[in-house]
């Protein structure tokens, strides 16, 4: 399981049997009473009474391979829609794909500007128009903006969730198979590997509970003490890079990007990506500027090797052409690791619609739809035999569905 | 060695990640939950701290995983994004 936190929004995304939406409730609650997001009071919770209202909400999963034994609202997909439904308004709840197969659900709410207002421009506006994408007619006397960020035009995930692994591809993701890697390497390390010893397992290290935190900075500047790792998180540096997932984002293009990753005792694997965005300059505005400026962006990966219930998932939103890898490459790359016998990708856009949504013609529909399909090549191997497209108020979502020829 | 002062850097939490079996796990798929409190990192509304949720403890977060059945193996921070790699 994984969970991002970004100035602005958080993502969790949570494996096995866990019970993610139980958690929904607190969350809100810290970002109402930690982060000092604007509050209401919650009507569903009453020993919660501040509980943040969000911009905006997404929950989706796939379908489940044992609905039963989940716990919580997560034994089906109508308790999980009611569970929503009770704490948001005006929430949507959707089936994509074959019902007597696999098929994704995704439940989501439309962007509300009540709690975080498009600014109204001041005297900077020559300066910050030059930045803006969206520009909305209202009323004379006015005028209302959206103001560019990279995250909020640019914005998009890619998640591919493959099952059916390669029982040959899987193997790597057992504790056995990756100490037995490990202890290959260790036997006979080659100038590269030594470099990726030193620099990917030594440089982590310390003490979570008790607040003794320091970093690779620290160790770099006392050059003493001898670092130390877990094995979890030895052997998943170990098969990050034996598997190639590391390589995905390799550091020759994405030098600032690094990758924590576990293995699971006896199998089991989830790894974390972070890839730093360039600094800027800081920028104007109501939060006084302090909150950085640039996007950072992720990825994540979890597997579940076993030969009865094999799963893997890829979740990015590293963005694609023109800056870095296509989103067909990136798709290859990550099916190759695994060759599953099905998955599915999911590609979720913005669309830079916005409050312009009803300014735009059937011909850019159309458009978008056709630049959107592209990112997503056929897959080498593999039959396309489902191919979606959904358009929702500022986002697009491509789903499409592969076996294995 | 010297990394970029942009190189996230790791804290791993022992007490946790050294003593996980994963044997009765059985489901591979999982949930997704994204919230977002504002559109960009550039425009929180007024109140919210400086650095949004990025102000908030690990601590405080535990709290909230612990009602998921999560636990925090590792923490990789960023200046614009903090990952936490967690249990189950």
């Amino acid at each position: 399981s994984s969970m991002f936190v970004f100035p602005h929004k958080i993502i969790l995304k949570t494996c096995g049997t866990t019970t993610l939406l139980l958690g929904l409730q607190r969350l809100l609650h810290i970002a109402a009473v930690d982060a000092g997001f604007p509050f209401h009071n919650a009507k569903s919770v009453t020993e919660i009474k501040a509980a943040a209202t969000p911009y905006r909400f997404f929950y989706s999963r796939k379908n489940f391979l044992f609905p039963d034994k989940q716990r919580g609202p997560h034994r089906s997909w109508k308790q999980e829609v009611k569970f929503l439904d009770d704490i948001f308004e005006g929430g949507s709840a959707y089936m994509v794909g074959k019902m007597n197969g696999d098929h994704w659900y995704l439940y989501l709410t439309a962007p509300s500007f009540a709690l975080t207002p498009p600014r109204t421009p001041d005297e900077e506006i020559p300066e910050v128009l030059t930045d803006v994408t969206r520009v909305t007619k209202i009323p004379a006397g006015t005028t209302t903006f959206v103001p560019s960020s990279s995250e909020d035009v640019n914005d998009e995930t890619l998640e591919i969730l493959m099952t059916d692994l390669d029982p040959e591809n899987a193997k790597q993701f057992y504790l056995s198979h990756a100490s037995a890697v490990a202890s290959e390497k260790d036997a006979a390390p080659s100038q590269n590997d030594a470099a990726t010893s030193d620099s990917d397992l030594g440089e982590t290290v310390d003490v979570f509970s008790n607040g003794c935190e320091s970093d690779l900075h620290d160790h770099a500047k006392a050059g003493s003490e001898a670092p130390t790792t877990t094995e979890g998180h030895a052997l998943g540096t170990v098969v990050s890079e034996n598997s190639g997932l590391s390589s995905i984002y390799p550091n020759s293009v994405y030098p600032d990007a690094r990758i924590d990753a576990y293995m699971f005792s006896p199998c089991g694997f989830s790894a974390n990506g972070v890839v730093p965005a360039p600094k800027r300059a800081k920028e104007g505005g109501e939060n006084n500027g302090a909150a950085t400026s640039s996007a950072a962006h992720y990825f994540t990966v979890h597997v579940t090797p076993e030969p009865n219930c094999s799963f893997a998932s890829f979740e990015t939103n590293v963005p694609g052409e023109p800056t870095g890898r296509s989103t067909s490459e990136i798709i290859e790359h990550v099916v190759n690791i695994f060759k599953p016998g099905r998955f599915s990708v999911t590609l979720f856009e913005g669309s830079g619609k916005g409050e312009n949504a009803l300014n735009h013609d059937e011909n850019w529909a159309s458009n978008r739809r056709k630049h959107l399909t592209r990112r997503i090549d056929p897959v080498r191997g593999y039959r396309r035999v489902e191919r979606i497209v959904h358009e929702f108020d500022d986002y697009d979502l491509v789903f499409r569905f592969y076996e294995r020829e | 060695f010297s990394p970029s002062q942009a190189t996230p850097h790791l804290t791993i939490n022992h007490d946790v990640a050294s003593d996980l079996d994963s044997t009765n796990a059985f489901e591979g798929p999982e949930k997704l939950l994204e919230v977002w409190f504002a559109p960009s990192p550039t425009s929180l509304p007024p109140g919210a701290r400086p650095s949004g949720l990025k102000v908030v403890p690990a601590d405080t977060w535990k709290g909230m995983l612990d009602l998921v059945n999560c636990e925090v193996l590792s923490v990789l921070e960023s200046d614009n994004v903090d990952a936490y790699l967690l249990s189950e």
